[in-house]
């Protein structure tokens, strides 16, 4: 019972009630109703002994130890105090009564007690006068009544403080996640309100950075120390992650501010005294930055771009005559991509020269290198057959190189190696006689 | 070879020495896998010999020293296809061709002779040279290789030869001379092929590129080196397309 609410009504009546109450009585009910309602009681009925000033018999109405009423009587009759029809509305949400009575009761007429209805009434803080202890009113702005208790709210462009009574300028603030935007101090360009804690986070998509770039406007309340302005009392702080916070205060405006992060909170704070003209800024955002690729040698990096950034992408070619290499290996192509931490996603190839292998035999015959080295591209090498026993078509030497695609080619850009024709009828001892 | 001369080393490396069932031929070497022959050594009595007993040799002038060496291995024989002569008097077509199972590698002493255009005529009078391990003027065979240099006969004479032949010996048949045959050989005899040689080559020399192509492949003759007797050869120029043919084919 202790932790449910109180009734919002209730009846309460002298022992006995309707019939007549007994003698030498002192009986104490407790009324209440929940909080933020008044009690009130009205009552239907009231016959108690009546005597001046209810010497005898009565019935005690108190709030608080505070007598607020006495009652006895009859209604129209001539002593005593009834209290007719007019109800009794307590200050707060409680109240007493207590039922006093002597000895006796005078016959015939015995008097019935009293009969009461209890109810809570809403009351209208809404209403009531400002306190008196000068904390201002109940609600700064707008306040609304509702049963038992009330809220305060603010016009557009103000917010409740956490007090739930007083309003202040908004802040503006939350998420802001568009690739530019602009932030200033509330009110700007007015001064700053006082009792300020507001916060903006600025939180685009990783892979791009941004940077601040304050008006010159700028001016947030500084105590001066011979080490510069500190930001004891109104301050915006600066957060980037993984870097200390940055408090800023003074009259010069901190002009651009890169960041190099993809997110940036900001925590404006005036405390209730003091003057801050406030301050604007307008945020950009960029992509972030890779490193510009080495040169390749025997080959080229496209496309050629003085900087390169988050997303971008480049492919490397090698110089006819060269391979792709990675890790010891050959690729077909190669295309990286700049990372949203600004690294290339792919390490750089290089561009190893080609070799067509070592030149096919030639069956009777051979090959001899002219120029270049293990078969390297545009190395020079020559078919012979073994002579004078075989000889190639034509009779001409036939020269090869090797070509970008890894053939052996003539000059006529034929990869058919040649054949050795046996020579014919040619014997390397001829008869020879001298006598006729 | 009779009325001729040893051949040095390396001075005539498209001789080739058969042997057939015991008897000694030539023949010469036109390709690296391919050797020309007369069709009489390979088709004895209207049959084509086994290519196991034909056993081929090369590389040497010396026939002792060629019959020690390993044979090479014929892969196939293919004798003219109209050659028939059952009863030794019809050499026309006498012409063959032997497919070895492995090409050669041609080196001083091992070397192909040139083969004519078609049809080439052979002029009356050119001297060729024919070679060969057959019988030697003493009627001997002949242990190292020989050649003699004999002239192109005119066909009217060879004919006339042929005949007087006929007419001499009446009681012979004398094979007859056709257009795909020539002759070679001196009216004063002495100087001529022999048996052992059929098959080899008669080459003569083409002046400007002084290289020698197969003329003929000797084939026969009424005895050797008689007088008013010449030796009569296939003519090769005849069988140009059948070679290139032949050889195409297998």
């Amino acid at each position: 019972l202790a932790r449910s609410l109180p009734a919002l009504h209730g009846v309460v009546q002298s022992p006995q009630f309707p019939q007549p109450y007994p003698a030498a009585l002192s009986q104490q009910w407790d009324l209440s109703v929940p909080e933020g309602y008044q009690l009130q009681l009205s009552f239907t009925h009231l016959d108690i002994e009546p005597s001046a000033d209810c010497y005898y018999d009565s019935l005690t109405v108190l709030y608080d130890k505070k007598v607020l009423a006495k009652f006895c009587g009859q209604e129209n009759s001539a002593d005593g105090h009834h209290p007719g029809n007019r109800p009794l509305l307590s200050p707060g949400n409680r109240l007493t009564l207590v039922l006093q009575t002597d000895d006796t009761n005078p016959e015939p007429h015995q008097h019935l007690g009293f009969s009461a209805h209890y109810q809570a009434k809403d009351i209208d803080e809404c209403s009531a006068p400002d306190p008196e202890d000068g904390s201002g009113p109940l609600c700064s702005q707008l306040c609304h009544n509702t049963l038992g208790s009330y809220m305060c709210s603010c016009r557009h462009g103000y917010e409740l403080r956490p007090d739930q009574r007083t309003c202040v300028l908004s802040c503006g603030g939350g998420i802001f996640d568009e690739p530019e935007g602009t932030l200033s101090s509330p009110g700007y360009p007015d001064p700053s309100p006082h009792g300020l804690a507001c916060q903006y986070v600025i939180s685009v998509e990783p892979g791009f950075i941004v940077n601040l770039n304050f008006t010159d406007s700028f001016h947030i309340e500084h105590i001066g120390t011979q080490n510069g302005p500190s930001c004891l009392y109104h301050w915006l702080q600066v957060s980037i992650p993984d870097k200390e916070p940055q408090k800023l205060c003074g009259g010069k405006s901190p002009g651009l501010m890169p960041t190099n992060s993809y997110t940036v909170q900001l925590d404006y704070h005036t405390d209730w005294a003091g003057l801050s003209q406030g301050w604007s800024l307008h945020y950009t955002t960029q992509r972030v930055q890779c490193a510009s690729p080495s040169s390749i040698t025997n080959g080229r990096v496209t496309p050629n771009f003085p900087q390169y950034y988050y997303r971008d992408y480049i492919q490397v070619r090698c110089d006819p005559g060269y391979k792709l290499m990675m890790d010891g290996r050959e690729i077909k192509s190669y295309a990286s991509m700049c990372q949203k931490n600004g690294q290339w996603h792919l390490s750089l190839p290089e561009c190893h020269i080609i070799d067509c292998g070592e030149p096919k035999a030639l069956l009777n015959g051979g090959v001899t290198f002219i120029s270049g080295s293990q078969n390297q591209h545009l190395s020079v090498i020559q078919y012979h057959c073994n002579e004078p026993f075989y000889s190639l078509l034509g009779g001409a030497t036939v020269s090869y190189t090797c070509a970008a695609d890894r053939t052996w080619r003539d000059n006529l850009d034929t990869p058919v190696i040649p054949s050795c024709i046996p020579v014919c009828g040619q014997p390397t001892v001829y008869l020879s006689g001298f006598q006729r | 070879i009779m009325g001729g001369e040893k051949a040095p080393d390396k001075t005539i490396p498209w001789q080739v020495m058969l042997s057939v069932d015991g008897g000694r031929a030539g023949a010469m070497v036109i390709g690296d896998r391919w050797i020309m022959t007369a069709a009489h050594n390979l088709v004895q009595k209207g049959k084509l010999v086994l290519k196991e007993k034909l056993r081929v040799f090369m590389g040497d002038n010396d026939a002792e020293k060629l019959a020690k060496l390993t044979p090479l291995g014929v892969a196939s024989l293919h004798p003219h296809p109209e050659y028939k002569n059952p009863d030794n008097a019809n050499y026309n077509h006498d012409i063959a061709l032997i497919k070895l199972q492995q090409p050669l590698t041609f080196h001083a002493a091992i070397m192909p002779l040139c083969l004519p255009p078609e049809d080439t005529i052979y002029k009356t009078g050119q001297i060729g040279m024919v070679s060969g391990f057959g019988i030697k003027e003493d009627d001997i065979i002949a242990n190292k290789l020989r050649y003699i240099r004999l002239p192109v006969v005119d066909g009217n004479k060879c004919q006339a030869s042929v005949n007087s032949a006929k007419a001499a010996m009446p009681t012979e048949t004398i094979p007859v001379l056709t257009d795909n045959m020539f002759c070679a050989g001196v009216p004063e005899g002495g100087q001529d092929s022999c048996t052992g040689d059929s098959g080899g080559a008669y080459v003569l020399m083409e002046d400007s590129t002084k290289r020698f192509w197969a003329a003929g492949i000797v084939s026969w003759g009424v005895g050797c080196g008689q007088t008013g007797r010449y030796g009569v050869y296939t003519r090769v120029a005849k069988y140009i397309s059948w070679i290139n043919k032949t050889m195409e084919d297998n």
